[in-house]
């Protein structure tokens, strides 16, 4: 089964 | 501050199209517009609405403002207001409060209320241009239509874009389910239209719960653009012309 990734994985903090 | 809407309709969608995902928020308010960016809680998705100043009726920022606001408060206030009515959104400086004020257009009944604004640390994205490997442009109520559908079924939806069709499935306890739609024009009708621009085929799985809350901006807009790379978060963008735009992120789920 995916497993759900977390968004902060993709953008960064500004 | 000062923002004045000429029906109270628009801001009401807005914030049904939002609340449900985001719960408590900043609206940054400038002098282009008002704008809010804001994960949900188990950073699995992002909404962005912007209000460009333009779509206002009256709009003035004197001082950049960062407005923290409960969205279930603001919808609670919104409620107040009649579809037809103006609403007038007022903050000072330094003051803890923001004013709404909503006028009929016949100017027999006007109401006022005030909320508490709330201290939030707010942690923004930086969300990079991206040049996507497929964009979909299709109605707004076919894609809500298709991940309610689907939701009986399962839990995610893989999307696949080739080049002439889209492709929703999923599966379940109870069996699968598949919806295909075709690229289609229509000259006289294009808020029916569903155009494809592949630039390289596609195919990434979503949680639908999370569409699901998306497609409550379906109201807001006739069409919505899906904008996907791989191994990307999917970008899904409610336009509203000369108003603004609501779009929304989601972290795709990855194979372990």
């Amino acid at each position: 089964t995916p497993i759900q990734n977390d968004l902060t994985e993709y953008f960064s903090m500004v | 501050f000062e923002a004045k809407w000429d029906h109270a309709s628009t801001l009401k969608k807005v914030i049904d199209a939002v609340k449900d995902l985001i719960g408590d928020t900043s609206w940054d308010c400038t002098n282009t517009g008002m704008s809010l960016q804001s994960m949900d809680s188990s950073h699995v998705a992002l909404v962005h609405v912007l209000l460009k100043s333009e779509g206002f009726e009256s709009y003035r920022c004197d001082r950049n403002v960062s407005m923290g606001i409960s969205l279930n408060s603001m919808a609670k206030v919104l409620k107040c207001a009649g579809n037809d009515d103006s609403v007038t959104l007022r903050h000072e400086s330094e003051s803890s409060v923001v004013n709404f004020a909503f006028e009929s257009h016949k100017e027999e009944r006007v109401s006022e209320f005030e909320l508490k604004l709330m201290n939030i640390d707010t942690e923004h994205l930086g969300i990079p241009e991206t040049e996507y490997d497929s964009i979909i442009k299709m109605p707004s109520a076919d894609l809500r239509r298709t991940c309610a559908d689907l939701s009986q079924f399962g839990d995610s939806v893989t999307i696949s874009c080739a080049k002439s069709d889209v492709r929703f499935e999923t599966s379940g306890d109870i069996g699968t389910g598949n919806v295909r739609l075709s690229a289609r024009g229509s000259s006289d009708k294009p808020e029916t239209e569903i155009a494809i621009e592949m630039i390289n085929p596609v195919s990434l799985t979503f949680a639908l719960k999370y569409l699901n809350f998306f497609t409550k901006a379906a109201p807001l807009s006739d069409t919505v653009k899906l904008c996907m790379s791989n191994n990307h978060p999917l970008c899904v963008e409610f336009p509203m012309p000369e108003v603004g735009y609501i779009r929304y992120y989601l972290a795709p789920k990855i194979d372990e």
